[in-house]
């Protein structure tokens, strides 16, 4: 299930709606210093599901709503959706014969939050479910952020297991 | 299970032993159970051995030496069970030129195969990439994508 | 004391107003007492704006922004009271093209006063130092100090 | 009191007795990932009285004496001198009409370690005495360790007042 495309409106300091399409192959991200690189990162960390505020280097979720700049007032509601390619049917069913899968996540500044997928509202639990043994969400091979490259081989034993287990 | 974890030890170790040579240029690399009768309890040791160097403590290595490492155990992982993509935040700042070169022919290998998104302000990494995204602030505090370069 | 504490927070934003726009090319810093009624006790709350952006919590500035704030931070204690020699390694990693030149002219300024020993692999911060000190491994293992090549 | 030189034997990766003088203004010490540049300011973080083996990287002390290569077998000592400029005669009684002044720390693999000003042997306390109020020691501003750039803005508040008593 690799990723064709983020559109993201209101998250972090994206706050125009952005699009970015992927191919296959590398792809590289560049641009100055605060310029909104890692908040990329941090929209696919949090459209798949990520609960933690601090993991996206914030205190509270709402963090990631766009809090405003020098020319802008701040919103009210971040949304991004990822839309990942199903090719070879790797999707739980009922999602095993569409090609491509587009998960949505929205919070609110009142705190609620919504989750879709194909722009159906659905659960937390859905989003789950539809990533289970697909490989896709925050494995922890799959996403190393900025600064993490020199700890990683330092964590202890017992967290070097999980990196184990999820082959296992 | 028991033998599946043996079993992923044993499969992450062969690919490790393509890996790590091949970043450090020489050396090797292992992953052990801290004990091995009680795999689905114990906790994984990573052992490491540089070029020309004794087998030393993980702490003693130096900032590129542990991220290049961390590199040949992920993507030795990588190989044995491929996650669908891989998102790299400026993993290549630590490293000099001549490891920069070998992490860019690497990561070409496993390009081939699996979808590579990586954040970097190295040119050298840049030139690996297939394609090019500009992330650019024009108006203060609001990030703008600027169109797509293809290499 | 407890006016020593004031005092002593009063300088540094003194010179934080100076070092903080000087590398940002704007905004400002401040730090702040969390209880201002017990200097001895409270900790300590610094305060950033980035040209043209909201004031946010640190936590929320980029790599980059976060070296470049700590660096403005440590240039302004040392202007207060300048430690004998300053051991800085590989403090520029995070730092993007623009804002190592910002880097560079600042170490330039405290370099005339002050001993800096900077350890870094890029070429530009290179150029700015007096002299380079390289280190080889040419026997694996054994650190050897090469001739010295004043710039 | 600035640094004129440093001298290491077996200390960590540099085996063979090493000199490194540093004149005024900005010195880079440049090199190869591994080749010892971090291993330097360990060797001054040492020499000045530290004693944590995990701020240099270590689990005991002992992890400072060179442990061998491929070509050369471990040594049982390691030694570092640093001499410190004293034009100004900021350093105590007995010293401050000396020029310069030399501290040397020995450790052997047995536990011993061993102290000397100018060449005299001396206690860790007189060490910790010659360089009260002259700066030098590991105040916390003046020695920034590798990878530490971005997490030290980031301390709680209760650290951050260590760099203002420092000032205070
Ligand atoms: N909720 C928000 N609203 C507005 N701006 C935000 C929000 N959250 C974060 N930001 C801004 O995003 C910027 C950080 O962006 P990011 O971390 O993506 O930078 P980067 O491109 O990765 O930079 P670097 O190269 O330094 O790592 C900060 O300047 C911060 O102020
Ligand atoms: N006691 C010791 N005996 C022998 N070698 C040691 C000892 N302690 C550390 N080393 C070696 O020193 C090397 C690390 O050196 P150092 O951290 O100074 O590298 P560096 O030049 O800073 O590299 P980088 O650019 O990657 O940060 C390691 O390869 C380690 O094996
Ligand atoms: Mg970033
Ligand atoms: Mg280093």
């Amino acid at each position: 299930m690799k990723i064709n495309r983020v559109e993201m409106f209101g998250f972090k300091s994206f706050v125009n709606k952005t699009s970015v399409s992927f191919s296959e192959g590398i792809a590289a991200i560049v641009g100055p210093n605060g310029c909104g690189k890692s908040n990329i990162v941090d929209a696919i960390r949090w459209v798949l599901g990520e609960q933690s505020p601090r993991q996206l280097r914030g205190n509270v979720m709402e963090d990631v709503i766009f809090a405003g700049s020098e020319s802008r007032a701040p919103l009210g509601v971040a949304e991004v959706t990822i839309t990942l390619a199903n090719g070879n049917g790797t999707a739980p069913p009922p999602f095993e014969n569409m090609s491509e899968i587009a998960v949505t996540r929205r919070l609110y500044r009142s705190g609620e939050s919504e989750y879709l997928i194909n722009k159906a509202p659905c659960r937390l639990k859905d989003i789950v479910y539809l990533f289970m043994d697909t490989g896709v969400g925050t494995r922890a091979y799959s996403i190393i952020d900025q600064g993490q490259i020199g700890g990683f081989i330092e964590a202890k034993p017992g967290e070097r297991r999980i990196l184990v287990e999820e082959v296992a | 299970s028991k033998e599946r974890v043996h079993e992923a030890i044993k499969a992450i170790n062969e690919k490790l032993s393509l890996t790590f040579p091949t970043l450090f240029g020489g050396g090797q690399a292992e992953l052990e159970l801290t004990d091995p009768d009680d795999p689905l309890g114990a906790g994984i040791e990573l052992y490491v051995q540089l070029p020309g160097k004794k087998l030393t403590n993980l702490n003693l290595l130096s900032g590129g030496e542990k991220a290049l490492a961390t590199l040949a155990l992920l993507f030795a992982v990588y190989m044995v069970k491929p996650s669908p993509f891989c998102l790299l935040d400026e993993v290549d700042a630590p490293l000099d030129e001549a490891n920069t070169e070998r992490f860019n022919s690497m990561l070409k290998e496993i390009g081939r195969e699996a979808q590579i998104i990586l954040i970097t302000h190295n040119q050298k990494v840049m030139e690996a990439a297939d394609v090019l995204y500009g992330v650019t602030m024009e108006e203060k505090g609001i990030s703008k994508l600027l169109s797509v370069r293809l290499n």
